[in-house]
This record gives structure tokens, sequence and C-alpha cells, in this order.
């Protein structure tokens, strides 16, 4: 889960 | 999820729920920046478009519709209810200089050149100097109600607990989001003079009001 696509903070 | 990101994103609930108070219970939003409000409006509904595409939590995507909600209704108040009481003559930051430069670099320094993600940068960014006007707005007047400032204090802290949420990530799970990390500094070191004032003033008692 490097940032790219997948946002899973606020 | 850890203890910074909770505190972090409890802060930011609190931050926006103290807004709507403020101006439901007073029904004024006098020294609020409507243009400070839009922009977050503007940097809510850009980011949780992965509402519709990418499930991550029941947490998450309750706080997403949160925000996006207490947001308009914010809007709502302002520019509709309570539109008599807004303060459009201290309200004059240019937002289009904020929005063109942010829209730029979001085209030009991003994770993927896909849609989603772009607008995802471009609600990073923005979010980063969206409280630009609030704080122009503050200094124009030289003051704020405690409750503004209050509510300026949770939003400012916001960010700077996900500032340590980042390092946490970083060292314990290998996770590190150069976009956000960058604008959350350059987020967080836009509210340090506020902060200070906030400290040294309107914990001890006194009104925030900047030297003339």
């Amino acid at each position: 889960k490097e940032g790219n696509n997948f946002h899973d903070e606020l | 999820m850890n203890i910074f990101r909770l505190a972090g994103d409890i802060a930011h609930l609190l931050a926006v729920i103290i807004l709507l108070l403020k101006i439901w219970k007073s029904r004024s939003c006098a020294g609020i920046s409507g243009r400070s409000q839009l922009l977050f409006a503007i940097v809510y509904t850009t980011r949780y478009l992965d509402l519709l595409t990418n499930f991550v939590s029941i947490y998450n995507s309750v706080m997403k519709v949160v925000f996006i909600a207490a947001s308009y209704a914010t809007l709502y108040l302002m520019y509709m209810k309570f539109k008599a009481t807004y303060d459009h003559n201290h309200d004059t930051f240019r937002i289009e200089f904020l929005l063109i430069p942010v829209t730029a670099l979001a085209l030009l320094v991003n994770h993927e050149f896909s849609v989603l993600e772009i607008l995802w940068t471009f609600s990073i960014y923005l979010e980063s100097v969206a409280i630009l006007p609030q704080l122009f707005m503050v200094s124009k007047t030289g003051e704020a109600e405690s409750i503004t400032s209050h509510y300026l204090f949770a939003l400012g802290s916001y960010r700077a607990l996900y500032l340590l949420n980042w390092i946490y990530r970083y060292y314990f799970e290998g996770f590190f989001d150069p976009i956000a990390v960058v604008a959350g500094v350059v987020q967080t070191v836009l509210y340090c003079d506020f902060f200070y004032l906030y400290i040294t003033k309107v914990l001890k008692g006194k009104k925030l009001s900047l030297p003339a």
C-alpha cells in the first residue's frame, strides 16, 4: 500500500 | 489505525462540529471566511470521490460522508440561511491565486495520471492552503471570537497529529506518501503563528487580538 491509488486515510 | 491518526480525526471532526454549532447557536457566521469554507467543500468533494470506487472500512466511509455533509451544511448556513450575517467586506482573499497553482501542481506532481488520482492530489494540495482566506480575514480584522479560535486550533491540530501518524507509519508500517507528507507540513506550518497566539492568549482567557 504505497500511496498509489489506494488512500486509506481521511 | 494508530493513536495519532485517531486523535487527528477526532480533532478534525471536533473542528467541523464546533464551526456548525457556533453558526447555529449564535445564528451568525460573523468572522468566518466563506471562501475558506468553499475551498474545504471542494477539498472533501474531490478527495472523497473514492467513496464510490474504493471501500476501506465502515469508519472511513462514515467519516467521509460526515465531512462532505458538514462542509455543505456550513456553506448552506453561510450563503443561504444566515447570509445577512456573513462578513463580505473582510473576506476578500483571491481564491484563484490558490486554485490555479494548486491545479497546475496536481497535474504535474502526482502518483498517477488518472482522473481520481489527480483529484485526490489536487484536494491534498488545496487543503494545505485552504485556511489562508480565514487566516487573512483574522489578520484583517485583527481579532477572532474565542469560539472561532477554538475551531482554528482543532482544525490545525488535525494535520499536525497526522504528521505524527505519518512518522509512526513510516517506522512501523513502512508507509510513506511524500505528497501527503509535504502538503501536511506546509499546512501545519501555516498555523504556527496562530498556534502561538492561541496558546499565549486564548488559553489564558484573553481574546485573540493581533497587535496593531
